[in-house]
C-alpha cells in the first residue's frame, strides 16, 4: 500500500 | 473516426503481448499525431507509458481526439490466431463510441475477420510529458538492453528483490532470497561504448524483481535500455522500441518502502 501511496504522490507532484 | 493499420508482425503488438503480463486493460488516447497508451497494473505499483507516432503505423487516420479504455489482453487473444502476415485495421467511430471494430485480413486478401471489442470504463489518466523527468535523477545507466535482460535474468536465480544502488563508477544489483544472495556490479567501462553511467548523488531503491524481468521483455525491442533513479522515487525504465523509429515506452515503479 505504501508503494500505491508514493506512486499516486510522485503523480501528484508532477 | 479513427482508423489505424499494422502487419500483425509489427512492433506495435509485439509492445502489447509483452506487456499483458502487468497490466490488461488500458487507456488509449489518439489524436492526429499518434497513439499514446498509458496503464497502471492491478497492484498500483507500476505504471506504463506508451508512445507510437502516427507515421509508424501501414495507415493512420484520427479526425478527433479520443480516449478509450480497452482491454488489450482480449484484443491481442483475437489477433494471435491469425495469420502471421495478415493485415489488421482497428476503428472507432464518433456514432457508436461504445466498441471498436478490429478487422484482420488475410495476406492473399481472400479473407477478412472482424470482431467487435466493447470499450471498458477506466480511470483517465492524465499525466503529463514524462520525457522532462528524466532530466532530474540523481542517477541514470544507459546500457545495451542485452545486459539488463541478462541482469534480471541472474537475479531471478534469487527469489526476492533487488536493490539497486549507486557504487563507485557504476551501479550494483544485489538480490538477496531465501537461497542465498546474488550480486551484479555493473561498472562505465574506461573506453566509449554503448554503456553511460551518471550519478550525480548516491541512492538506493529496493525493487520488486518480478516486474523488472517483465520490464526487461519488453526492453528486448529495442538496442538500448535507460534506468532512472532518485532516492524516494519511482524507478524509471526507458526505451525507445525498434531502431529507427520514434516510439517509445516508458515505466514508472515504485520502489519498497523499509520500515
Amino acid at each position: 500500500a505504501s508503494e500505491q501511496v508514493l506512486l499516486q504522490k510522485f503523480f501528484e507532484h508532477m | 473516426m479513427l482508423e489505424l493499420k499494422l502487419v500483425k508482425e509489427s512492433l506495435f503488438l509485439n509492445v502489447l503481448e509483452a506487456i499483458l503480463d502487468l497490466v490488461a486493460v488500458a487507456s488509449v488516447s489518439c489524436s492526429s499525431t499518434g497513439l499514446k497508451l498509458q496503464a497502471m497494473d492491478a497492484k498500483g505499483v507500476a505504471f506504463i507509458s506508451l508512445l507510437i507516432p502516427a507515421k509508424e503505423f501501414q495507415f493512420y487516420h484520427c479526425d478527433k481526439d479520443l480516449s478509450m479504455g480497452i482491454a488489450i489482453g482480449d484484443m491481442v487473444e483475437a489477433i494471435r490466431s491469425a495469420d502471421k502476415d495478415g493485415t489488421i485495421t482497428i476503428k472507432a467511430s464518433d456514432e457508436n463510441f461504445r466498441n471498436i471494430t478490429v478487422s484482420i485480413e488475410s495476406p492473399e486478401c481472400n479473407e477478412t475477420t472482424s470482431f467487435s471489442l466493447l470499450l471498458v470504463t477506466l480511470k483517465r489518466f492524465c499525466i503529463p510529458e514524462l520525457q522532462g523527468l528524466l532530466k532530474k535523477y540523481d542517477a541514470c545507466v544507459q546500457m545495451p538492453s542485452v545486459d539488463f535482460m541478462r541482469i534480471c535474468k541472474y537475479l531471478s536465480n534469487v527469489d526476492g528483490d533487488v536493490d539497486i544502488s549507486t557504487i563507485d563508477k557504476g551501479i550494483r544489483f544485489f538480490a538477496l532470497g531465501k537461497c542465498g544472495c546474488l550480486n551484479v556490479k555493473y561498472m562505465q567501462p574506461e573506453k566509449a561504448t554503448d554503456i553511460d553511467i551518471s550519478v550525480q548523488a548516491p541512492v538506493s531503491l529496493t525493487l520488486d524483481l518480478k516486474y523488472m524481468n517483465s520490464f526487461a521483455k519488453v526492453s528486448a525491442l529495442s538496442n538500448q535500455v535507460k534506468l532512472c533513479l532518485s532516492k524516494g522515487q519511482p524507478l524509471v525504465v526507458q526505451c525507445k522500441i525498434g531502431q529507427k523509429t520514434k516510439s517509445r515506452i516508458i515505466y514508472l515503479l515504485a520502489p519498497k518502502i523499509k520500515g
